[in-house]
């Protein structure tokens, strides 16, 4: 189903980049 | 970034509704008094946004622009500081918010930048991780605007 598999890939974008957010150091310095 | 400036503001006050903060935070127009923004600063980062600088916040406002204008300028001046000085990040190249719309015209533009503000206060202080944790348990529509709504942000940082 090309719907579900548009949605998969959608929620794994978010997924990426909310990751990729926490896996950042935080952006205080010290 | 091409976001729909009305969607941004609606899906940024789902976010804000995660602070549940004891301000009304369901419309626009619960929101123009600052008094629901402030808390949720609070609560990123009490620290900077202290109780005593929450306390120069006017509650109860009314329809009184004066008062909203001094409680959203206070808001605004507060979070570039917190920006520059905390975070060593300028939001120079950043559109501010036209503050006089959000309290003359409830514009939800102007108020979307404000809370895109906000949000990137909450994804870059501290206990960063628990909010982005609560983000990614949002609606999917939600997050995909959040989402956009950092991307730009980020786009218009410098360190």
């Amino acid at each position: 189903d090309p719907n579900m598999k548009g949605a998969a890939a959608n929620e794994g974008v978010l997924a990426n980049f909310f990751n990729s957010l926490l896996s950042k150091k935080t952006g205080v310095p010290g | 970034m091409d976001v729909n400036k009305t969607v941004l503001c609606e899906s940024l006050i789902i976010w804000l509704q995660t602070f549940n903060t004891a301000a009304p935070c369901k419309t626009v127009d619960d929101l123009t008094s600052g008094a629901a923004m402030s808390q949720a600063l609070n609560q990123i980062d009490s620290s900077w946004f202290s109780e005593n600088w929450l306390a120069r916040i006017k509650e109860d406002v009314g329809d009184n622009v004066r008062l909203k204008m001094n409680n959203l300028k206070k808001i605004l001046q507060m979070m570039v500081d917190y920006y520059n000085e905390v975070l060593s990040q300028q939001v120079k190249d950043f559109p501010m918010p036209d503050l006089m719309r959000v309290v003359e015209n409830s514009d939800q533009i102007e108020l979307g930048r404000l809370l895109q503000l906000i949000l990137g206060c909450a994804i870059k202080c501290d206990r960063k991780q628990e909010y982005i944790q609560i983000i990614m348990t949002l609606e999917e529509s939600v997050q995909h605007v959040v989402m956009t709504a950092i991307q730009e942000l980020m786009s218009k940082e410098t360190m």
